[in-house]
């Protein structure tokens, strides 16, 4: 029996809608550690790995871990039906072919709706990620780099990201011309959620796919921060850090021959 | 001239 109470249906949702885009079914493991996801796009250039620990839940329960297959679009179907502030709980049985959702709306506790999804079989390949040291690291609000991805996406289809010890530059040329956004790197005294981080022991610029490094802006909902990891010649890793968990992107770089 | 490269070349494939 797995069963788990979110306090906000919220929370799955945006993590949910954050993936719509790329990942058509996921696996979503459930353990006795939490619930973990991670999922490859069919052309093999971005993963979407996902952690949401017990202590993200007001109530876990899993006797034996599952991974329960589910279709992205449908999913979302189901979670769209209900209130941000809804609480969800979300069950399924060891050898069943169903995830029941259950909402119960906090403002009204005489409606309770409930929907039970059929579970897929997914074959999934899964990958080994070395441990990586990252020799640059740039964290910054997630808004403003939702913004410059979106803003530098309508240049060009590839994005230049280039981290230096002072600040980091985007830049993106196409046939209508070119742009970048710089961002020096700043403390903003008392205002931690807005500075920009740069911790860079060697300078680095990668090149990447604007399609992807959108797809991985839609994560934005789900944390006021996001880190840009990066090394030389290996995919970014892009994180966002969730209350009890991550929500974390790899993403393969273009390479100049 | 620049390519794309996939996660499977950096990562293992399990």
């Amino acid at each position: 029996m797995f069963e788990a109470k979110l306090n906000e249906a919220s929370v799955f949702k945006k993590i949910v809608e954050s993936v719509k885009d790329g990942f058509k079914n996921c696996n979503f493991d459930c353990s006795e550690e939490g619930i973990s996801m991670e999922s490859m796009d069919d052309a093999h250039i971005a993963l979407v790995s996902m952690k949401l620990g017990v202590e993200a839940f007001s109530s876990y329960r899993c006797d034996r871990s599952i991974s329960l297959g589910l279709n992205i679009e449908s999913l979302l179907k189901v979670l769209r039906t209900a209130n941000n502030n809804d609480v969800l709980t979300m069950r399924a049985e060891d050898d069943g072919d169903l995830l029941t959702l259950v909402f119960e709306d906090s403002s009204n506790p005489d409606r309770i709706s409930e929907y039970n999804l059929k579970l897929l079989n997914i074959d999934q390949e899964h990958m080994s990620i070395p441990e990586q040291e990252y020799t640059a690291t740039v964290t910054l609000p997630s808004s403003e780099y939702q913004r410059i991805i979106r803003d530098l996406t309508q240049l060009g289809d590839s994005i230049t990201i280039d981290a230096a010890k002072d600040g980091v530059r985007f830049t993106a040329e196409g046939d209508i011309g070119s742009g970048s956004v710089s961002l020096k790197a700043n403390t903003n005294v008392g205002e931690d959620e807005k500075s920009i981080d740069i911790a860079v022991e060697e300078p680095v610029a990668l090149g990447f796919n604007s399609k992807y490094l959108t797809q991985t802006c839609k994560a934005a909902p789900l944390a006021p921060r996001v880190s840009l990891n990066m090394c030389k010649r290996i995919p970014i890793f892009i994180s966002y850090k969730l209350q009890a968990g991550h929500f974390s992107f790899f993403l393969a770089p273009q390479i100049s021959e | 001239s620049t390519r794309q490269t996939l996660l499977k070349d950096f990562f293992l494939n399990l």
